[in-house]
């Protein structure tokens, strides 16, 4: 996957970090000290949809096809997420009971065009 | 999104640095208390003493003989899954009892589970460690009773009696999975546990509560699986 740079205009990952200090739950949230908000941003021309790699599924496969049949039936490839993570979290629940979790899929570790 | 609709990143894209801050972080809170089944994020918590969080997790250490025993908050990295899960989402509860009334041959002890975590998930185990002061010298039987609210939250119930036979200080553990999952959707999810004596032990029958050595419970938890539409 691709970082997004200053000027990227292509599908790449954004950082996003949000300090829980900053935004005042770093009462309540033991650990971590943050969170990971990557999100997928850019454009997906036509020329870059499943390039092998970027998003290579089932769903980019079978693009493919429609594709080499007619270029008309293409349709619009989106950026959207290829590699993600769980976000473990230590929090006192409002009983100050100690919990301890891992949100699935929370953290984008690389982005792609379908 | 389909067309005219903005998604949420283009939408973001759009705005000028200041403001955009503002959304993505309204995103992120929205985001984590809703995968956290929370409506809201929890009021200041009462965290326990510093010595009786480091005594229960020592305790908790303690049981390395069997790690797959050895809950996932004293781990680094994800929670182990007690059995393989269908990537539902896990939880590990660590509850500190919250002392209730007593005599010198009985106490009762509280234990609140939120309200949030009773209703979505299933509790797959649940252990209650107790803390005996120095009882009298040989085996001492103590009764405990597990209580919980009735469905209207106005009474208690037994929810079973145990007799315990306490050989001497220490820590004794009690598996409380079935009391525990019993409170499953009660508007008070609280678990009393009441510990009686035959004759007066001539010492507090527990530790202080100001001791290191509070009672607490450590519950693993599972979201529940989404109703299934059977198909015929």
């Amino acid at each position: 996957g691709i970082d997004c740079g200053a000027d990227s205009r292509m599908c790449c990952r954004q950082e996003f970090f949000v300090d829980f200090k900053e935004i005042g739950w770093e009462d309540w949230i033991i650990q971590p000290e943050g969170y990971h908000m990557n999100y997928c941003a850019g454009l997906c021309p036509l020329h870059m949809a499943g390039i092998p790699g970027l998003a290579a599924s089932f769903h980019t496969a079978v693009l493919n096809r429609i594709k080499a049949a007619s270029a008309a039936a293409a349709v619009d490839s989106c950026c959207v997420p290829t590699q993600r993570r769980p976000l473990s979290l230590l929090y006192y629940d409002r009983d100050s009971n100690i919990v301890k979790t891992d949100i699935p899929d929370m953290i984008v570790d690389s982005c792609g065009c379908t | 999104a389909a067309r005219g609709e903005r998604c949420p990143a283009c939408g973001v894209a759009a705005l000028a640095p200041g403001a955009q801050r503002d959304v993505l972080l309204a995103l992120a809170k929205q985001s984590i208390l809703a995968k956290l089944r929370l409506p809201a994020r929890p009021s200041a918590p009462q965290p326990p003493a510093r010595g009786t969080l480091l005594a229960a997790l020592r305790r908790l250490r303690e049981q390395r003989s069997d790690t797959a025993a050895l809950p996932g908050m004293l781990r680094d990295g994800p929670v182990p899954r007690p059995r393989p899960g269908l990537g539902l989402q896990e939880y590990e509860i660590l509850s500190f009892a919250e002392s209730g009334s007593s005599t010198s041959r009985s106490v009762h002890l509280h234990f609140r589970f939120s309200r949030e975590l009773s209703r979505s998930t299933e509790i797959l185990q649940a252990t209650l460690y107790l803390f005996w002061a120095a009882p009298s010298p040989g085996a001492q039987p103590v009764t405990v009773r597990l209580l919980r609210p009735d469905p209207a939250g106005t009474n208690t119930t037994v929810a079973s009696e145990t007799q315990l036979e306490v050989q001497g200080p220490g820590w004794t553990t009690l598996d409380v999975g079935p009391a525990v999952r019993s409170l499953s959707g009660r508007e008070t999810p609280r678990l009393t546990v009441e510990l009686e004596v035959p004759e007066d032990w001539g010492s507090p029958l527990l530790a202080e509560h100001s001791d290191s050595h509070r009672p607490f419970v450590v519950a693993q938890a599972r979201a529940r699986t989404p109703h299934r539409v059977h198909r015929r």
